[in-house]
């Protein structure tokens, strides 16, 4: 049976929240390291990958591999039901109809239940190599936000340039060309603004912006995010968690002329 | 213009 009980129900909200308008319907694979997500969106442009590791439990319990096939909508509905600071149990048989969730309030005797019906689902699963990516970025979650957003209102597409020099996101579209550029930058009060470019080669790829605009809605998760680029692969879009859980997105580029 | 390509093309199936 699997027995798993998270300190703040905000955080299973959130990245439910995060990524219900990529994917619909999905597989959470528990097992002893944890529960683990992963599923195309329906064009097959990007990836979700979601690992929340049994340290980020308290305490952690699953005696075999569950799969718990379930309509994020459906969850987000249940979601909305705890309060943010309640602490979240989930709960499921071995072989289950149904996923069980319990939530406790800190503050006050209140505990509430809900069960959600679960789903057959078939789902491919994708092997993604372990991959030395040529540029890793580490910038601040709402810069990145930022510019997603500000560049999506002249273009489709955005170009990213990691370079030596800095990184660019540039694009143009019928009314112009807009272009940001970062440098590695250092924020000794306030490291959580820092912008760290680490190159082993230059790397240009192209991108969909309404994917990124949609990654961004993870933000909320984490102060920073990571881009990982190599040339002529998918761009790894990584907002890191507590216990070093994560919610990564994979992007497919675009390629030709 | 580029073309989008697929993730699925990226990475292997199980």
């Amino acid at each position: 049976m699997l027995e798993a009980r998270l300190e703040q129900a905000n955080l299973l909200k959130k990245v439910v929240d995060a990524i219900k308008d990529l994917v619909q319907d999905c597989n959470f694979d528990c097992n002893d390291s944890g529960v683990a997500l992963q599923a195309m969106d329906n064009s097959h442009v990007a990836l979700v990958s979601m690992m929340l590791k049994a340290e980020s439990f308290s305490p952690f319990r699953c005696d075999r591999n569950i799969a718990l096939g379930i309509n994020l909508t459906s969850l987000m509905k249940v979601l909305r039901c705890a309060q943010n600071e309640d602490i979240l149990t989930l709960k499921a048989e071995d072989a289950p109809d149904v996923v069980n969730l319990v939530f406790e309030s800190s503050e006050s005797d209140r505990l509430s239940e809900y069960d959600i019906k679960l789903m057959d689902i078939d789902q491919e699963h994708l092997g993604i190599p372990e991959t030395e990516y040529a540029a890793t970025i580490t910038m601040p979650s709402a810069e990145f936000q930022r510019i997603c957003r500000d560049l999506m209102a002249l273009s489709e597409s955005v170009a990213i340039e990691a370079t030596k020099d800095g990184v660019k996101f540039s694009c143009s579209g019928d009314i112009g060309n807009g272009a940001v550029t970062l440098r590695s930058h250092t924020n000794v009060e306030k490291p959580d603004l820092n912008v760290e470019i680490a190159l082993s080669e230059p790397v240009a790829l192209t991108f969909s912006l309404k994917y990124l605009v949609n990654f961004c809605k993870a933000s909320g998760l984490s102060s920073t995010v990571k881009l990982c680029l190599s040339n002529e692969v998918p761009l790894l879009v990584e907002y890191g968690l507590a216990s070093n859980s994560y919610l990564r997105f994979y992007l497919a580029p675009k390629i030709g002329d | 213009s580029k073309n989008q390509t697929s993730i699925a093309g990226f990475f292997k199936k199980h």
